[in-house]
């Protein structure tokens, strides 16, 4: 409760009118982004407690990603093969969306919590982003699945033997640089 | 080819393959011509010694001169997935976007990348995106309020009093919390935003949506430093995401659930197992 506290009371602060409005020093900003941080990684003990009681995952790392916005995460950069993705639906009603997991160039087959496998499929992170300073280069696709969440749901991502071309789906068209 | 053709059972997409700018979006049996393009406010620099003469900055968007449209040709890359298809848009150096369609789902992705805005020319800049078609809107377009009701805004006019439009873009941007759309008697063009951000329709016709700004003075409106991003040497970039949805008039406009998508999406947590995962019941 403790964690818990700390990220309520971390949140609370993003309400005063400069925080919302992106009006304070920049130093501030700072010192939200190092209070957020702090706060959120404190309460994923709590949100790691609950959903290894809320699923048949007793000893599930369910680890959060927090640089996905730039199709970064640790967890899977080194393989995705046998990785779980919990997904929590924050919305008072039912969801369908497609999930975007960072990923290798690999054949991957998605399975839900039947077993029956939901199509999934590789594709390219952008240039622009891959090129982006300080993020690691080991990533460089997103395996894409669509899901549909009540409020928890559980997708088993595994790797299988033969690798997938892409390229071939690729079509360029480059700008005449003067 | 002159065009490339994106499409799935529900959205169909045209790009203009000279010019590397979208053309037209098909979706819920319409068609229409629909660019997108960036655009650059330059900040204004003042003194502030009086109101007139204060600078844009954190609290106040003040250009000076009219827009520069980023009209270099756009380099594309077209990923033709099953389910998702995607144009990677290459505008410039510190602008790119994708362009992204899934398939069973009745709108089209934005995903915009900005950054870090280059200030080597002493200017500050508001970088936007202005999306234009040819619809008649005759002056009104429609913003939420705070997610909640859809207000009507009419351009160069106030509900209850005769404003001075002498800054006439500033004087027509509105917050957007959630959507801005525009509509004449058949269709309306709707825009969803992950993000507050500042939104006009300057034109009949034009939506627009400030995406990052970068400025160098203080407008003295109490932050009293500039909104430089100079902590991090060079800028900041942003990203962020925009959906678009083109459909008939019908009613107020409304895609509140939707837009609840856009800012609260699936929290992923991630675990090693061979095994299947369940939920207990």
């Amino acid at each position: 409760s403790e964690d818990l506290d700390n990220l309520s009371q971390a949140m609370g602060i993003m309400q005063h009118h400069d925080a919302v409005t992106g009006t304070e020093k920049q130093a501030v900003a700072s010192d939200y982004d190092r209070m957020l941080f702090k706060a959120i990684v404190g309460a994923e003990n709590s949100a790691r407690d609950a959903l290894r009681s809320l699923t048949n995952l007793t000893s599930g790392e369910f680890k959060s990603c927090l640089e996905l916005n730039i199709s970064v995460c640790t967890f899977t950069q080194d393989t995705a093969n046998n990785v779980i993705v919990t997904l929590v639906n924050p919305l008072a009603h039912s969801s369908t969306q497609y999930v975007r997991v960072p990923a290798k160039n690999e054949n991957y087959i998605v399975t839900d919590e039947k077993g029956r496998e939901v199509f999934s499929e590789v594709i390219p992170v952008p240039w622009l982003v891959l090129a982006l300073e300080h993020r690691s280069n080991d990533t460089q696709h997103e395996l894409v699945f669509k899901a549909s969440v009540d409020k928890i749901a559980n997708f088993l991502i595994r790797v299988l033997p033969t690798p997938k071309n892409i390229a071939e789906d690729q079509v360029y068209f480059p700008a005449e640089r003067s | 080819q002159d065009e490339l053709t994106v499409e799935t059972s529900l959205v169909k997409l045209t790009f203009d393959t000279t010019t590397g700018g979208l053309k037209t979006v098909e979706m819920n049996g319409l068609t229409e011509n629909i660019q997108q393009t960036f655009g650059i406010y330059k900040g204004y620099r003042g003194n502030n010694g009086e109101s007139k003469n204060r600078s844009s900055g954190a609290y106040v968007f003040r250009p000076s001169g009219d827009i520069e449209i980023v009209n270099n040709k756009v380099e594309l890359s077209f990923y033709n997935g099953t389910k998702v298809k995607e144009v990677h848009q290459h505008v410039n150096e510190w602008i790119s976007q994708v362009i992204r369609i899934y398939e069973d789902v009745n709108r089209v992705e934005f995903e915009w990348l900005v950054g870090p805005i280059p200030t080597d020319d002493d200017v500050g800049k508001e970088i936007i995106t202005r999306f234009s078609s040819n619809i008649s809107s005759k002056g009104k377009f429609y913003t939420d309020s705070n997610g909640r009701e859809i207000l009507e805004r009419e351009r160069n006019q106030r509900e209850h009093f005769t404003p001075d439009m002498s800054e006439a873009i500033s004087g027509n941007y509105y917050p957007v919390t959630g959507q801005i759309s525009l509509q004449d008697d058949e269709k309306r063009i709707t825009l969803l935003n992950d993000r507050a951000q500042g939104g006009s329709s300057l034109k009949d016709g034009e939506l627009e949506l400030m995406l990052h700004r970068r400025l160098l003075n203080d407008d003295a409106f109490g932050v009293g430093e500039a909104l430089n991003e100079i902590q991090y040497g060079t800028g900041l970039i942003a990203r962020g995401k925009i959906y678009l949805i083109l459909d008939a008039v019908a009613g107020k406009p409304n895609q509140r659930l939707l837009q609840h998508q856009l800012d609260q999406h699936f929290w992923k947590f991630f675990s090693k197992s061979n095994g299947v995962a369940s939920v207990n019941k």
